[in-house]
């Protein structure tokens, strides 16, 4: 007969690690980097601190390599040091608003990889700033997903260091890995030019980018959920932690900018009793509220608070250190909403400068969802298949012929990323629609650019 | 300061059902077809059942649909029932054997999804041929991750009904999904001629695929693991769990194909005790030996018993069966391994009969792991990576005017899926060879054909 047994999510990820980007040493490498540099910035980014993030990768030799962030951030507090870093589906970015980080898994699979190809244990130094500052060696016990700490230390923190520092050995690929991992940070920087970021490569060169502005997007704010993002098994879980002893009660304190009013017409539209407890509906009057809401269209949209964009004079800024264009144009759209989620689509073109003409499948296009960039599955990404959709002879944009350099970012409570490794979107139709005419909206600007310089030329040949 | 939690796995795969194929209504009802259709499969192959699957997906207003699927496979024991349709990370197929499941979450997915979509329990009843048969109705306690009995049942079985049968009622979108779906079950019955497989479409269109033979490839059986395959981790489990008391008898019995003779010599080679007692190995140790078992070559290569191929007959006969084509070439590879994972690649091409001609973007390629039809990401696959560097006018092929169609069936004891949703495979230098060597055989083999039939035709000109 069959054996069954259950194993634990720590387990899970062990066995099927290509599946959250650990394919082989080259890709693990890169994705291990990622992941702990994204942790590192949304640790500053969250509170409003500029970063300062370094990060040294030492060849140990054999193939083993020690990978060192540091970082200025908020820090971890002691108790949630060994959980943080050692369980897996932990952390503190299950809230809707926009982080870099969403599953909770991504640090622990850098701690799991480094477990189990170089038998090291991830080390841990952090602080809140406070008197103390905490240093943990940690590694996972997989088969029952736990920390299983090796060591720990308080140590007294005269500075007042605030911060993290994460050191982890694993066996890598870095000359493999190497064009990725610097595109990587290259990225990261144009999109963020207040923040430092130091890379010091096995090899000893040193990359540096400097900040060139002390200027920060707004912290996003968390909020409740949308009723337009409402399921079944949501509204269940509020129901049972919910005090509100009426339905009107229940939908004014759970849900993002319902009030009162708002909350009492489509009760009203619904035919459904605003008196009545929320505790006493049965399945089936909760399966129609559900229907009910998420197609009842005098709600609110959702409030762009719980998200941060980086702002058209910051991308710009970044733009314009990366490729000192010839002229550049950046958009960004009002704020829109898939199934609830609020998201807002940046985007921007630039002309010139350094940027090189390209053979048409190597056209240039940098993508990124809540400011992480995506290097891989283009053409399977929804920002290419709008690029391929738009007529841009309409705009006179040669894209065979001209120096040009695209740009998207998409903010969001939740980005529908298709793979736990976050290799690229999955198609949203409003998605693809604000990605369009924010590309559009670019098009035009860059044609009228285009048109002035072109009369302007015909001007001095006369 | 931030807020600390940690999620169940249900509650990460109920967050983030679009990383296992639940991105929406349409990709929902193909993929829950495919899941429960690949369950009752299993069922059958692994006992050598001749499989009888009937599946019927029926439309009940409002995108509800409800899917009943019913095998005559082995059954699921009284006991597991619950955890087996109510538990994520549950299941028979954490060993090491070729079958079509692989995570333990298929059918818990779409347990959840009806669950949260249309407030519906799975209904299950099953027998393993005994005097009784067990119904139960579920639902998944999501945040804890594990089952909620709604109704148990224990009925007499005075027929002694064997098999399974599975309904769920869902959102989903039949006419979206419909192309899909019946391509799905064609491309199934090509490659299980020994098959009976029923749909009932909500049209009530019925789909019949009869089998046209009674023989069947033999069940695999499952191994333990290969040296190449070790890890640290999977050597410390073996360790904690093992009663050898010398590291010759651990390494004779925890290992695939390793005797005494191999073991020695190994162990000679690396210069470690053969009499020491694995317990006694420290860390250090257990990295070099884990480094010193992947590398040596003296390993006996793996035992295919673990696979289950079609076979070039049965092949064969389901190619002919749907595409009546006027030749028809299939290959097996010798079995090969990546990872210690062995795997074996049978390809096939078939020429004309009802195979039409497609225009050269369109090319038909039919791909399988493990019996699975993939029908997404063709051009992130590592099949058509090989197809498109292969140099088919070598071979005299010309893909854009002649009626081919090119099959790849990968079976391995673990197929490197990218995703969770199973839609395409990672690439592995092993195993792109073989795919490369098993299309170029056939390739020869065409152009045998082709050249033969350029004579006879020249000889009937004359
Ligand atoms: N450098 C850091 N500074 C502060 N907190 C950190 C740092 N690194 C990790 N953490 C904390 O540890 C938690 C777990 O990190 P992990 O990368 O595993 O998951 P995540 O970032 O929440 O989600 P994802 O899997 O998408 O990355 C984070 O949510 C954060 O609270
Ligand atoms: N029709 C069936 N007949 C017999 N056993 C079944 C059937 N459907 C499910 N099972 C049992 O339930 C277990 C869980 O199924 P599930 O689809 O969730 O995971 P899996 O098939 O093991 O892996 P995967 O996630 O890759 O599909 C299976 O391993 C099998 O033992
Ligand atoms: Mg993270
Ligand atoms: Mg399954």
């Amino acid at each position: 007969g069959e054996k069954f047994k259950a194993i634990s999510v720590a387990d899970f990820f062990y066995k099927n690690r290509e599946i959250a980007g650990f394919d082989n040493p080259v890709r693990a490498t890169y994705t291990i980097v990622r992941e702990l540099v994204e942790n590192a910035l949304d640790a500053c980014e969250q509170y409003s601190i500029l970063p300062d993030v370094r990060v040294k990768l030492i060849d140990e030799g054999n193939s083993i390599y020690r990978l060192k962030v540091e970082d200025n951030g908020i820090g971890v507090p002691y108790e949630q040091i060994p959980y943080a870093f050692g369980q897996i589906l932990f952390g503190s970015k299950y809230t809707l608003r926009q982080s870099r980080g969403i599953f909770g898994l991504g640090g622990k699979m850098a701690v799991l990889y480094g477990q189990i190809t170089a038998h090291s244990n991830v080390k841990v130094i952090s602080s809140q700033g406070g008197y103390e500052k905490y240093m943990f060696e940690l590694s996972i016990n997989i088969q029952e997903n736990k920390p299983i700490i090796k060591k720990k230390e308080v140590r007294p923190n005269p500075g007042r260091w605030r911060g993290t520092i994460v050191e982890i050995k694993f066996e890598g690929d870095y000359i493999r890995a190497k064009p990725k991992i610097i595109e990587y940070f290259r990225q990261t920087s144009i999109i963020l030019p207040y923040a430092n970021i130091l890379f010091i490569d096995p090899d000893g060169v040193l990359y540096r980018f400097d900040r060139i502005t002390t200027v920060m997007p707004k912290p996003p704010q968390e909020i409740k959920p949308h009723p337009h993002g409402i399921d079944i098994e949501m509204i269940n879980r509020m129901i049972n932690s919910s005090r509100s002893s009426t339905l009107l009660d229940f939908l004014v304190n759970n849900f993002h900018r319902v009030g009162v009013a708002t909350a009492l017409s489509f009760l009203k539209s619904v035919k459904i009793d605003p008196e009545m407890n929320p505790r006493d509906l049965k399945p089936e009057d909760i399966v129609k509220l559900v229907n009910k809401m998420k197609v009842y269209d005098k709600f609110r949209p959702p409030d762009p608070d719980c998200l941060s964009c980086i702002g058209p004079e910051l991308f710009k800024a970044g733009i314009i250190r990366e490729f000192n264009p010839e002229f550049v144009t950046v958009t960004q759209r009002k704020p829109s909403a898939y199934s609830g989620h609020p998201f807002i689509v940046e985007a921007a073109i630039a002309y010139g400068g350094r940027i090189p003409i390209v053979p048409p499948d190597e056209i240039l296009v940098y993508r990124y969802a809540n400011k992480i960039p995506l290097l891989y599955d283009l053409h399977n990404d929804v920002t290419m298949k709008v690029i391929k959709k738009i007529n841009w002879k309409r705009y006179k944009i040669d894209l065979a012929n001209m120096p040009l350099a695209f740009f998207v970012h998409i903010c969001s409570t939740k980005i529908p990323y298709k793979t736990v490794g976050k290799e690229y979107i999955a198609d949203r139709p409003e998605v693809e629609y604000e990605i369009e005419w924010a590309l559009k909206t670019c098009a035009r600007n860059l044609r009228i650019y285009l048109s002035k310089k072109e009369k302007i030329n015909i001007a001095h040949r006369r």
